[in-house]
């Protein structure tokens, strides 16, 4: 699974 | 998405919703620092830029909205609401979170994935969290005994990122490019300055006592 772009976390 | 991050945010949230029922119900912010709640607001406000430009998906707007508005609104409240802002604990509260910010701002600078001006200020952000529990934990010392919502709250702000650093193993395992040195690092850090108010909640919870931290 690529890294998603920006940040996916809170 | 994974249970352990999922499991992490409803904690946060649950510690922000006992803040604000403590607040709401009693009236009274004695025991709560308005510097950490202060620190708070600005780490969701520089974290959470991407807000309008960064889709994720709704759940992770609508929780960001949810963070920014509830961390305002206490800081609002302990320092306008005309009956609340009288129990604020102001001579005990004298951490000089100031330090923190500056800090926090030089390393973001230091150290950062890109040098960008968002990637700074998530950066900031990672690192000020690490850090904004300090004035809260302080103020507990100083106060003595802790009323029940007041420990429960930071008992929850403690957990939530403790199942974030189980969401990150979790997915360094199951996905390729997962690299979230910095997070990883200053949940690490975040999680152990909680190590000491554990310790003593659990002593509590275990002999049903009034939480005590030794000054």
């Amino acid at each position: 699974k690529e890294k998603p772009q920006g940040h996916d976390e809170l | 998405m994974n249970i352990f991050r999922f499991l992490g945010d409803m904690t946060h949230l649950i510690s922000i919703l006992i803040l604000l029922l403590k607040i709401y119900a009693t009236k009274s912010c004695s025991g709560i620092s308005l510097k950490t709640q202060e620190l708070y607001a600005l780490v969701f406000l520089a974290r959470y830029l991407d807000l309008f430009t960064d889709f994720i998906s709704v759940y992770n707007s609508v929780m960001k909205v949810v963070f920014i508005a509830s961390s305002l609104a206490i800081v609002w409240c302990m320092r306008r609401h005309r009956v609340v802002r009288r129990s604020y604990d102001k001579e005990l509260d004298t951490f000089r979170h100031y330090f923190l910010v500056a800090a926090c701002l030089a390393l973001a600078l230091l150290v950062q994935e890109k040098f960008t001006f968002l990637e700074v200020l998530w950066a900031f952000s990672i690192y000020l969290e690490a850090v904004a529990i300090l004035p809260q934990l302080v103020l507990l010392q100083r106060s003595g005994n802790v009323d029940n919502l007041t420990g429960q709250y930071v008992f929850f702000l403690g957990a939530y990122r403790a199942f974030y650093i189980l969401n990150w193993i979790y997915r360094y395992f199951t996905e390729t490019h997962f690299s979230r040195w910095i997070s990883c690092v200053s949940g690490l850090v975040q999680t152990a300055l909680y190590a000491d108010f554990f310790y003593y909640y659990f002593i509590s919870w275990k002999n049903n006592s009034k939480l005590q931290l030794p000054a």
